[in-house]
């Protein structure tokens, strides 16, 4: 038999789950709760891997990524890809409650936020700034192109496409780790 | 990447994810993690699923609609999480990938692969009382 209420998550993000437990046990509803619990992780940048200034591309950028579903209704807000703006999940929200859409991407994202009251700022961090000049100084190793030259093992882009090699393809997928995941 | 499940004390669930993606990702590059059925997933009627891992490869499979899929036609949270993830292994065997799942009378699953150690997650109910940290074998 199973037990009412609950929360579960992925990872060992014990906070977000104290959090998210903490808003249901005061009477909050479960899309209450998953905000309390996410938006835990955002402000404590969870393993780098959520929230402002982890995770950066290779313009150095870090952007952020976040879904709430809701059962009952089955309506879905998200937002993907959104930039300068630190509060995912309470975006994703607002595009849940306030519009008939599921999901914005990119800089539209970052100004429906703006549009929401949310503040516009620079998300980079001083751990992510130098995750990144690290990597630049690595020759941009790991990245994830293929059938492009200059070689990408060895060599930063700009890169051009080359005739497919599939025997080069998708030999780099084990740089995603434990605390390097979506 | 965190993802999520709730479900509150009426018995409405919603599920959710945040993540910043993943290091040196090519600009644009979105993974599983805001995309339904992907990232997670929620059925009221069922329950709900969440995957984290090599979002990528993740987004191909939809797990987090399949397990749900799984509890709707009788597996256990646990079964339904392992099926699902079996799908990737299948056709990725060295991708790295793992998810929680509930279903709508509170009991919960997990399953994973590629994670060495195993994949910790996080569960709170009142029989548990706290926040406790549980741990799931790789398949």
């Amino acid at each position: 038999r199973g037990i009412l209420p609950l929360v579960i998550n992925t990872w060992n993000f014990s906070n977000a789950t104290l959090n998210a437990w903490t808003t249901l046990s005061s009477g909050g509803s479960a899309v209450d709760a998953i905000v309390s619990g996410c938006s835990t992780c955002e402000r404590e940048q969870c393993d780098h891997t959520v929230g402002w200034g982890g995770s950066p591309d290779e313009n150095g950028e870090s952007t952020l990524d976040a879904m709430i579903m809701d059962g009952p209704s089955h309506k879905v807000g998200a937002v993907a890809g959104m930039r300068r703006v630190k509060d995912a999940i309470s975006v994703a929200r607002k595009v849940l409650d306030n519009t008939q859409h599921s999901l914005l991407v990119g800089d539209f994202a970052t100004e429906f936020a703006v549009q929401m009251g949310f503040k516009e700022e620079n998300i980079s961090s001083d751990w992510s700034l130098k995750t990144w000049e690290d990597w630049k100084a690595n020759k941009c190793q790991p990245n994830y192109w293929q059938n492009v030259e200059p070689n990408p093992r060895e060599n930063c882009g700009p890169y051009k496409p080359v005739k497919r090699d599939a025997k080069n393809e998708n030999i780099n997928r084990n740089l995603v780790n434990y605390e390097n995941h979506d | 990447t965190i993802g999520m499940v709730a479900i509150d004390r009426n018995g409405s669930l919603a599920v959710g994810t945040s993540t910043n993606g993943l290091r040196h990702k090519i600009p644009g590059r979105v993974g599983d993690s805001p995309i339904p059925g992907s990232g997670a997933y929620v059925d009221q009627d069922v329950g709900g699923a969440a995957a984290t891992g090599d979002g990528d490869i993740i987004m191909r499979f939809l797990p987090s609609y399949q397990a749900v899929e799984n509890m709707r036609q009788g597996m256990s949270p646990k079964t339904a999480a392992n099926e699902a993830i079996a799908r990737i292994v299948k056709k990725y065997p060295k991708a790295m990938a793992a998810i929680v799942a509930a279903d709508n009378a509170g009991r919960y699953g997990a399953a994973c692969i590629n994670i060495e150690g195993g994949f910790p997650y996080s569960v709170v109910n009142p029989k548990l009382g706290n926040v406790t940290a549980e741990r799931v074998d790789c398949l």
